[in-house]
């Protein structure tokens, strides 16, 4: 699975995901990827999210629109409501994968409770950081 | 921030023991250009959803990724892809799943979004949009690569010593690499 979020000048975040699905799936599953609110979100209010992982648990967790709602509602950071998601719930169910998050402000975190994750980020005036390992 | 981009090219068992160095470099070198390419939209004004838009693309067109060239084989050794795409000032979106001929399924989310009443179209219907839309259409084989092939080998023997495939899938045993590529 592959994903982008972006915020732009005009103050505008999106995400998008595109994936090939799981190995030797059958009887045309279907993941997370394309499934608004669970792998994918964007909302000015709160941030936008783009997710990659064991799809049946980010289905059934609504991961990026709950990582977007306790930003909405909990009023709590991006990078905070992220990590509870996938470092807490995700994990204590054995949901394996991550998330690239992005607020309004611009503010970017990338957790994920796997080995790796291929990622890459850039900011204004900033270079671009590329990583894939967790260390 | 005035404007910045994040990109992901999948989890899972990923660790330096499961790749050469040329490998990571190709990693490394493919996300770099991938977030450079909606950088750029960026600094000179684009919209956000051109930047993602184009950064999904390059990654679609890279064979290292689950996604677009490079899509993991189904259990019948065929490809089957789905993208999504929302803007976060309007709310709209658009989703495809399950088609089999689209070169870049990112432009279909994009234009169920755009070009349609619908959020989400699946199947041969989103083929039919697809061709209706004039994107880029390409036969199943296009997506083909051989690492993906051999993990597909490699998932099916493994399937076959198993009883039941949703048991495995179930189990604390199951191995994540096969969700994620």
């Amino acid at each position: 699975t592959v994903g982008a979020v972006a915020l732009d000048k005009q103050g505008n975040l999106a995400a998008a995901t595109s994936t090939g699905g799981m190995t030797a799936k059958r009887y045309g599953r279907i993941g997370d990827a394309p499934i608004i609110g669970a792998g994918n979100f964007a909302d000015n209010s709160s941030c936008a999210v783009s997710a990659t992982g064991h799809g049946e648990f980010f289905i059934r967790y609504r991961v990026a629109a709950d990582i977007c709602a306790r930003v909405k509602y909990g009023g709590i950071s991006a990078a905070e409501a992220a990590d509870q998601v996938i470092q807490q719930d995700l994990k204590k169910v054995g949901g394996t994968g991550g998330v690239i998050v992005m607020d309004k402000q611009g503010n970017i975190s990338w957790p994920f409770n796997t080995e790796g994750m291929y990622r890459a980020k850039r900011s204004a005036g900033q270079v671009a950081e590329v990583a894939i390992f967790q260390e | 921030t005035d404007f910045a981009i994040v990109i992901h090219g999948g989890a899972g068992t990923i660790n330096k023991a499961s790749m050469t160095q040329a490998q990571q470099a190709d990693y490394e070198r493919t996300l770099k250009t991938a977030v450079d390419a909606g950088y750029v939209i960026l600094e000179q004004g684009g919209s956000s959803l051109d930047a993602i838009t184009k950064a999904v693309l390059v990654l679609e067109d890279s064979p290292l990724f689950n996604a677009g060239k490079g899509a993991v084989y189904t259990y019948d050794g065929g490809h089957e892809l789905d993208a999504s795409i929302m803007r976060g000032d309007t709310l709209q979106a658009g989703a495809i799943a399950g088609v089999t001929n689209v070169k870049n399924p990112v432009l279909l989310a994009r234009a169920v979004m755009e070009k349609s009443e619908h959020v989400m179209l699946a199947g041969k219907g989103a083929e039919q949009f697809a061709k209706e839309q004039q994107l880029e259409l390409v036969a199943n084989s296009y997506f083909d690569t051989e690492f993906r092939f051999k993990a597909l080998q490699k998932a099916l023997e493994t399937m076959n010593k198993v009883p039941h495939q949703a048991s495995q899938r179930l189990s604390p045993s199951w191995q994540p690499e096969w969700n994620m590529g």
